[in-house]
């Protein structure tokens, strides 16, 4: 393997946008590029992204090798890269370690990490094609506030979304709160559109825990695409450039 | 009270 970012910035939000959710993960490389999936310790969510071989200038892969990665530590060899370092991602055939290469843009400066890797026998879901009954995209930071607002006031939300908007809905010991979002273009600025397709009306209830750790990918995109259907998981996507996509999937709450 | 569901009942193991 032998993948180079022009950009480090990239890599480091991902890792950080899913460290705090999944520990120990395969990175499984292959000549599509550098994928991941792995659910929290408690079944509740699973992450799924995709960095694709278009992402990456240039991308080889000879053959398919999962790199074991503690994420804890991947993260600490990350902190000496900085954001516009460009990063070179490398790996032998059967790998003990994966090489990490940070060359400063003006390539006076060259760091070299090497990080060990380990065994990490991962179950792998099959995340079905589903043609979701409502896709609500918004601006990430919105859904961010939104998040991180109604969790001071409860443990759940419940998401509505009709053809006039997308409403987030908490009941809590000192009150309740609801926020609505409505179907909007900004023709000067499209990364706050809030754009709702719909074929039937969903309501489901997620726990705010969750969805506020998926925000710690707000960084990374400008909207976020929320897709849901009536008792399946919601999806929580953030695209990035070149097809590539950082992807949540959260179980929903049960009935009363 | 409402539950919380698992990931693992919608999406099977490969």
């Amino acid at each position: 393997l032998e993948a180079r970012l022009e950009a480090a910035d990239l890599f480091k939000k991902v890792v950080e946008a899913i460290k705090d959710l999944v520990q120990h993960c395969n990175f499984d490389c292959n000549d599509s590029g550098i994928a991941l999936q792995a659910m929290d310790n408690s079944h509740v969510a699973l992450v799924s992204m995709m960095l694709t071989a278009d992402t990456f200038t240039p991308f080889r892969c000879d053959r398919n090798i999962p790199l074991g990665i503690d994420l804890t530590s991947l993260t600490k060899v990350l902190r000496a890269a900085q954001s516009s370092d460009i990063l070179t991602i490398k790996s032998e055939d059967a790998p003990d370690v994966v090489n990490l290469v940070f060359e400063g843009k003006d390539q006076d400066r060259i760091s070299e990490y090497d990080l060990k890797l380990m065994d990490i026998d991962q179950e792998h879901l099959g995340i079905p094609d589903t043609e979701y009954a409502a896709t609500a995209s918004m601006p990430a930071a919105d859904f961010k506030r939104i998040c991180s607002d109604l969790l001071l006031i409860s443990e759940a939300v419940s998401i509505e979304c009709t053809k006039e908007g997308i409403t987030f809905k908490a009941e809590g010991d000192i009150g309740n709160g609801s926020v609505t979002l409505r179907q909007h273009s900004d023709l000067e600025n499209s990364d706050k559109n809030v754009d709702i397709s719909l074929t039937e009306p969903v309501a489901l209830s997620f726990s705010l825990k969750y969805l506020t750790g998926f925000c710690k990918a707000t960084g990374l995109s400008n909207q976020v695409r929320l897709c849901l259907s009536n008792d399946v998981p919601l999806m929580v996507e953030y695209a990035l450039a070149n097809n590539s996509y950082l992807r949540f999937y959260l179980a929903p709450k049960i009935g009363d | 009270g409402a539950g919380q569901g698992s990931i693992t009942s919608f999406f099977a193991k490969k």
